[in-house]
């Protein structure tokens, strides 16, 4: 099955490259297989270059720009693959408002694309306008958590009482 | 085949029996920090057979029943329960069995100081048939589909050959 | 010095557990030598217990629950000592809406008890609000860093170009 | 004692000579993600003494240094400077001699491929008298009055015995 872990690679880098430079209106990223020529037992590398900035050392990247280019990782593997249900917990929480607003656009679209259902956690109001549906949780007698089902105008005050 | 319904009673800070409906495209759980949110989380990751303590935020199954709260006393049981919806010829034949009206209920329970159970439809089952049922459906809880809070960043903070599983679970 | 130690403990320990209960709006926290009867040897241990719920586990505290403990130990060890500088990266970023405005009221607090001057750089437009000085970081050039100096008005515009 | 400014030039993404003043209070820094503010974070630790690979997110001197973009040539020096407003009385004796007006400026310069050099007020001085001139203000590089971005939870997360290294620096 050496075959097959390389098609994966392929798909998965082709999508990643396409996704990246999505989310970062440029740029350029691809996946590399490292430390051995045995595709079984090498290791999977990120070569990540945002738009106007060199090729680097991924350490060097900025907390935002690590979880952006996660993200389109992320992202490819959920494309290629249908699954019971994508969670996200607070993963727009190092993003600036402009990189909010295309992880959203890109999650609204790989939910059209796949087909897969998405659980969103998120204190962020762009990431909350986005969603199809909305639950709050709250712990109005405390410790005791209680789920209410929110209108996407309701979430307005519900953010509120945050 | 995807989840159309989360129930939890019991688990961790869901004292109140709490269901949850999960439809097509983007849901969207908000509220205050300690509310609850990431436990809902937890409860799914564990109903599919997580067990270790770093990805549950325990050391312990008791850790994951209700321990009490300032107005509330303490759980004995905690109930989690998934609804999913499923094509019949995507399944298995040791699971098609299990099938009523294209639905498979999992459901797992913990008992304080007593270990935990799982059934499906009703029909009691051991972790092993749950972990089958998962892989199948190439997801359960260690799948890369659930992303934990702060862990966003990990894909590009892992050695290379941490990282390959994602390669491998897509292969 | 053994008793140096104790009294520094005592007095980080009392402010922490004065500082908890304005973050948290109540509940009670406080600190604990473990694993010897010596000082100099002992651990560290936080005792934390958010309003309405039971002591519990460090690792049970949700994200920003575990965030504002830690800011709490954090304004009590910088408020009984004054330095050249005190330097915030994204704290912000777990807190909900109403727990970035403790956060920032009590930094306020801080600033003015103790005289420390603080950089502190957020994404959070609640958190911008409290500044004295606003300096915005842009590339307008990709790859090299320029700064403006930002009025607090200016700073809702500076955001949106975020 | 204070820091009042802050120079920066060449070093990490901040090819132009920069300079940002320090006011009393709270000094705001804002930005889109990757503008550089992080890396002002660093230069402030660097300047002080730091050289720890994780905590300055390189993996040598040379990744501190300006290597260019895509529109620009990379730098071969970087250098930091802050000026430190200080009351005579509260500095050690042998430090007393740099003090100007009250001032003490504290510089440090890479070179690339090569080492790097501190000088205070204009002099060379060794890597031991940034050391020990901090430690006298109770701060430095590795002192707890800088919280790294990701890293607010850690007093959380630590260890007892880790942890305890708050108590050790206060008393
Ligand atoms: N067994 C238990 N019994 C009662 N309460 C529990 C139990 N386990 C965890 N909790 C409580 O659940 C709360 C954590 O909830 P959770 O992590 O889901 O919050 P959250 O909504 O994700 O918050 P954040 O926005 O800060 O991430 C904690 O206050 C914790 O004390
Ligand atoms: N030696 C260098 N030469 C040129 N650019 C560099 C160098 N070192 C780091 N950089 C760039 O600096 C950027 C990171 O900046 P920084 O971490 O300060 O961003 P930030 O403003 O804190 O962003 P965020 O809001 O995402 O945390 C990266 O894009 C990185 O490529
Ligand atoms: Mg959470
Ligand atoms: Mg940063």
């Amino acid at each position: 099955s050496r075959s097959r872990v390389l098609n994966a690679f392929n798909e998965i880098n082709n999508t990643f490259s396409f996704l990246f430079k999505k989310l970062f209106s440029g740029g350029k990223a691809y996946l590399e297989l490292v430390d051995s020529s045995d595709p079984l037992q090498a290791g999977l590398e990120l070569m990540v270059s945002p738009p106007g900035k060199k090729l680097q050392r991924l350490s060097l990247l900025s907390g935002g720009e690590k979880a952006l280019a996660s993200l389109a990782l992320i992202f490819s593997t959920f494309i290629n693959k249908t699954s019971p249900i994508c969670i996200l917990d607070e993963v727009d929480a190092p993003l600036d408002e402009g990189n909010v607003e295309k992880f959203c656009e890109l999650l609204k679209e790989v939910t059209n694309v796949s087909n897969n259902r998405f659980l969103v956690v998120t204190h962020n109001k762009i990431t909350m306008g986005f969603m199809n549906k909305l639950y709050g949780i709250t712990m109005l007698e405390p410790g005791s958590s209680k789920v209410v089902s929110v209108n996407l105008d309701e979430a307005e005050s519900v953010s509120a009482a945050e | 085949m995807f989840i159309s319904k989360l129930r939890i009673s019991g688990f961790k800070s869901f004292c109140e029996d709490t269901t949850i409906t999960i439809s097509s495209g983007l849901n969207g759980i908000i509220g205050p920090n300690g509310s609850g949110k990431s436990n809902i989380v937890e409860a799914i990751k564990w109903v599919m057979g997580e067990n270790s303590s770093k990805s549950l935020r325990g050391s312990g199954m008791n850790d994951l029943i209700f321990s009490g709260s300032a107005s509330k006393a303490s759980k004995n049981i905690a109930l989690v329960s998934i609804t999913i919806e499923v094509t019949k010829n995507l399944l298995e034949d040791n699971y098609k069995k299990f099938l009523k009206d294209n639905i498979i209920q999992v459901e797992r329970q913990a008992v304080r100081d007593s270990g935990s159970t799982y059934r499906i439809n009703g029909k009691e089952v051991k972790a092993k048939d749950i972990q089958f049922l998962f892989a199948d459906f190439s997801s359960g809880s260690r799948s890369s589909n659930i992303i934990d809070q702060g862990s966003v960043g990990n894909l590009v903070l892992q050695k290379p050959i941490e990282r390959r599983k994602v390669l491998d679970e897509a292969a």
